[in-house]
């Protein structure tokens, strides 16, 4: 799949 | 595959300020870095999403409290979801997400 992380990462 | 999307209600502790206990990521296209939306990367033990059972590891955020994230970069996606946890969430001590879900083929 064409689909990768950003390397942005929050928690809520 | 298909997607459904579904509906959480999800109570936070009486202080609130634990949050939902869950991380989230940004998704993009490997081929033009295309913003391709925010996803749950981990959920806390103990958490109150945990606790509440229903979400799962890579459901996509759709709209948190009302307020879609669809449209959004990633980045101004994640500042709505912040914002909204902040103030939404303890006024009214839950926090509403819909998310999309990958439904396994039969």
């Amino acid at each position: 799949r064409n689909l990768e992380e950003d390397g942005t990462v929050i928690t809520l | 595959g298909t997607r459904e999307f579904l509906t959480f209600e999800i109570p936070l502790s009486d202080s609130g300020s634990a949050g939902l206990g869950v991380s989230v990521k940004g998704n993009r296209s490997k081929e033009n870095h295309a913003d391709l939306g925010i996803f749950v990367k981990s959920i806390i033990h103990g958490g109150a999403a945990c606790e509440d059972g229903r979400l799962r590891i890579n459901d996509q955020l759709i709209a948190v409290n009302g307020e879609s994230l669809l449209g959004k970069t990633n980045q101004d996606a994640m500042e709505t979801l912040r914002k909204s946890m902040s103030t939404e969430g303890n006024k009214r001590g839950m926090i509403q997400l819909i998310v999309a879900r990958r439904v396994a083929k039969r």
